[in-house]
Formats: C-alpha cells, structure tokens, sequence
C-alpha cells in the first residue's frame, strides 16, 4: 500500500511496492514448488519438439485431474532401429515410479498405411534388465491393427515397471502376412513412423502416494 | 468476503496476480500463464472474531460465547484464509515429459477472523 501506511494486521511499516513485489514472487515460487513436491524448478535439457508437445497435449483429457492424481506423457527416445521402425527399441525416462501406483498406460504410435491386405500384428516387450546386465523380454501386449494413423495401445499397468533409474524399455516387433513372405529377402516394410512429431509417447495416469501409505491403508 | 480495498482496515481477501514469465518459469510451465496468489490481511476487531464471511453459525456461536464470558478477551483474532482451491498445473518434469496434476489449496478463495 506503499510507503508510509502501515500493515493493517500486524501494524509494521509496509513493504515499498518494489520489496513487496519481490517478496511475493519469492513466496509464489516457494508456495509452487513445495506443492509440485520439488526442492528446485527442473533444468529441462531436451524439451520435446513444440509439434510433438502440441499433438501429444491433445490426449490429456481436458478439465482438472483428481486430487493426488497425476497424468504423465512420456516422449520416447528411439534406439536400434536397425532394419526397420518395427524393431524398435523404445526408451522412456520416467521419474521413478516408486511410491506411485499407476493404474492407467496407453502406448500412442503412428502407423503407416499398409498393403491393402494386411492388417499389422503388433507385440510390445519390456525389457527386464536381470543380474549382471543380463536381461530379458517380457510379452506386454499384442494389438491388430487395420488402419493408419495414430492409435493407442493398452498396456497392461501392472506390468509396467521402471528400473530403480526410472528408465523404461520397450520392444516392439510388428509385421503384417505380406512380411512373412517376404521376410527372406530383407526388405521390411516400414510400418510405423517414429520421427518427428510422430514420435511414440506414453501416457500415463498415476496415483502419486506418500511412502508407507500402504501400511496405513492395512492398517 | 470483501475484497480489500485501500481504505477498508478490516479483514479481506487481496488479490494478487503472479505471472510465470515474471518468475523465468514459462520454460516449464506450460499452463497456465500465472496464478492468483492471493492472501489475507486487515484488523479483526472482538465482534468479528469468528465471522469468516462464509460460516455464520459458527460467528454466532462464538459472539454468544463472548457475550454470555467477558465483552473484550484478552486474545485477539486474526484475518487467516477460510477457503481454497487447487490450481491445474501442467508442467515439464526433468526428464522433458508433460506433467499435468492438481495442486490442492493453491489459491486463497475467502477470508475471515479466527
């Protein structure tokens, strides 16, 4: 209220506009931060492409979330396509999953248009790294796909586990009848299109709980 | 609630605008732009002291108290928020994926005397 008038609760000489200003814009990022549960704003090193980000904000559904509820899209990084998009590896940098329980995950790919015959038969994997950097494949779920674009493939959520690091890998294998047949000579079709802003994201719905909330619900 | 104007010394809601850019914050939050964070302020005079503009039962019970025990306690009541609500957040966690929850009693709604 500027200088000169004094604090109408407390009676101390108010703050000069500029003081007050800075004051509240520190308590507004304290207040943001302690309810986002972070010590610090993150540093973001790779923000997903603006056309990607735009695309994927459309399947958040719109209105507010319930209370301790979150919902997470994961962008992908795509390692090992080696011959073609349908044997990619999918990896997906997730805070750690602990102490959530996430009860709702949807894998978003773009799919090209296929032969006129064939429908695309989809397996997803997870990798589940073993001892010693041994590892193996897990089956998480098959999918039939008739048509292009994007489609959004149920994961089952319970399967879903991301190493202690938060990173998740997931392995896809897709062919139609037509690449049986021609699987011989090498020349996979291209199926999916992973580039861009058609980048593979995940979406997720989490229940964010405090640790030991399960012994209480026990209890 | 009254909202506070600049000559009302009673108990009231300020509003206060904070804009994200302002904060350097746009980077990584994506919605909304800025937030109301609002906070209480002004005098609760003794006939006041639990009115929060939005339980009068509870004012009525505690001015009865007053009248029925001594006029003027030795305590005194304070201008303290009496209703929140949360604020939808969307925002990019450290690993660049979108992040999109619900802050609970984020922003200040209504005021009243304790």
């Amino acid at each position: 209220q500027g200088v000169g008038s004094a604090c109408p609760s407390c009676g101390s000489p108010a703050l000069a506009l500029q003081a007050e200003r800075t004051l509240m814009l520190e308590l507004a990022k304290q207040q943001i931060l302690k309810g986002l549960h972070l010590t610090s704003r993150p540093r973001i090193t790779h923000p997903p492409p603006q056309a990607a980000l735009t695309r994927a904000l459309r399947r958040l559904q719109s209105g507010t979330v319930a209370s301790m509820k979150e919902e997470v899209i994961s962008f992908a990084t795509i390692t090992d396509t080696s011959t073609s998009t349908c044997s990619s590896m999918l990896t997906f940098q997730l805070s750690t999953l602990q102490y959530r329980h996430l009860y709702h995950s949807r894998l978003w790919l773009y799919v090209l248009p296929t032969p006129p015959s064939g429908t695309l038969h989809l397996r997803i994997f997870q990798w589940v790294p073993g001892r010693r950097r041994r590892g193996s494949f897990a089956l998480l779920a098959e999918h039939q796909i008739n048509s292009p674009g994007w489609h959004a493939l149920i994961l089952p959520s319970s399967g879903l586990r991301g190493e202690q690091s938060g990173i998740l890998k997931l392995q896809l294998d897709c062919r139609t009848l037509e690449d049986n047949s021609t699987a011989a000579t090498g020349q996979l079709r291209q199926h999916l299109d992973t580039a861009g802003h058609h980048r593979p994201f995940l979406e997720l719905k989490i229940q964010a709980y405090e640790p030991g909330a399960g012994r209480t619900r026990r209890r | 609630t009254p909202t506070c104007e600049l000559e009302n010394p009673l108990c009231c809601r300020r509003n206060y605008y904070v804009d994200f850019q302002e904060l350097g914050w746009r980077d990584w939050i994506l919605q909304p732009e800025g937030y109301q964070l609002n906070y209480c302020s002004g005098k609760c005079p003794p006939h006041l002291a639990g009115s929060p503009g939005i339980a009068a039962s509870f004012h009525s019970a505690v001015f009865n108290l007053l009248k029925a025990n001594n006029p003027w306690p030795a305590g005194s009541s304070c201008c303290v928020p009496t209703a929140r609500r949360p604020l939808s957040l969307l925002y990019l966690d450290r690993n660049g994926n979108v992040v999109k929850t619900d802050v609970p009693d984020m922003v200040v709604e209504a005021c009243g005397c304790s």
